[in-house]
């Protein structure tokens, strides 16, 4: 039997909203420690790992590990049918063919539940090697999901530049050339306002604007995202979700034919 | 010219 129940039916809701667009179908793997996902785009371009920590639910029982592979844009349907402060209750029999969605609300006089019918998905997991970043910034959320969509109508690649002085994404494309520079902060009041560059050697890596876009639907998690970068390989993107996990969204970058 | 690499050159099938 499996039951997770968080209080916060509203996380679960922000979480499809950033990975809906990016996937079609995907198998959210639950254990004792929690649910874990992580699927390519339809491309393989990109990766999505997301981790949800049990002790981040407000109840959460795992007898058996199980697998459940859905369909996305189904999972979306349901969702919208979750009110922004219902509690959300996932359960789930052991070697399931449904997983069942129920959303309370508050004061607990109205209770909806959706089943739906699971998928098998003979889907890769990846291994992600440990890597030491280059270069690591941590930044407003809502700056870095600005700065993807003011360059992304110059072209179609931008390149990200980081060095101890800040760090530079440009784009250029048939009407002309952009930059947006962030210099790192020397003193802010609130740290989610800041820019934080640690930096071991400067990177200059090329990516793909509509993936970043993408990621950039995750901004509603968290006020900060960190982007880790190396030489020739992939950026990560990071987004912390609360006291339960994350979201870390992988970009295989752009590289010299 | 950049051509995009597969995220799959990076991470092996486990």
């Amino acid at each position: 039997m499996f039951e997770a129940r968080l209080v916060q039916g509203a996380l679960l809701k922000k979480i499809l909203e950033a990975i809906k667009d990016l996937l079609t179908e995907a198998s959210w793997d639950c254990a004792q420690g929690g649910i874990q996902l992580q699927a390519m785009d339809n491309s393989h371009v990109s990766l999505v790992s997301l981790t949800l920590r049990s002790d981040g639910f407000d109840k959460y029982r795992c007898d058996r590990n199980l697998t459940m592979g859905m369909n996305l844009a189904s999972m979306t349907k349901i969702m919208k049918c979750c009110g922004n402060d219902e509690i959300i209750t996932m359960k789930a029999q052991d070697e399931p063919d449904t997983v069942t969605f129920m959303f309370e609300s508050k004061n607990g006089d109205k209770i909806s539940e959706y089943e739906m019918k699971l998928m098998n998905l003979d889907q890769d997991h990846l291994g992600i090697p440990e890597t030491d970043y280059a270069c690591v910034i941590k930044m407003p959320s809502g700056e870095f999901a600005r700065i993807c969509r003011d360059l992304s109508q110059f072209g179609e690649s931008m390149v990200i530049a980081c060095s101890k002085n800040g760090i530079k994404f440009s784009t250029s494309g048939d009407i002309g050339t952009g930059n947006v520079k962030l210099a790192q902060t020397s003193s802010v009041d609130k740290e989610e306002e800041a820019v934080i560059i640690e930096m071991q050697e400067p990177v200059t890596l090329t990516f793909a604007c509509k993936y970043l876009n993408n990621f950039a639907k995750a901004t509603p998690l968290s006020p900060v995202v960190s982007l880790s970068l190396s030489p020739d390989v992939p950026l990560v993107v990071e987004y912390k979700i609360e006291d339960i996990g994350y979201v870390r969204y992988y970009l295989a970058p752009k590289i010299e034919d | 010219l950049r051509k995009q690499a597969s995220i799959t050159c990076f991470f092996r099938k486990k």
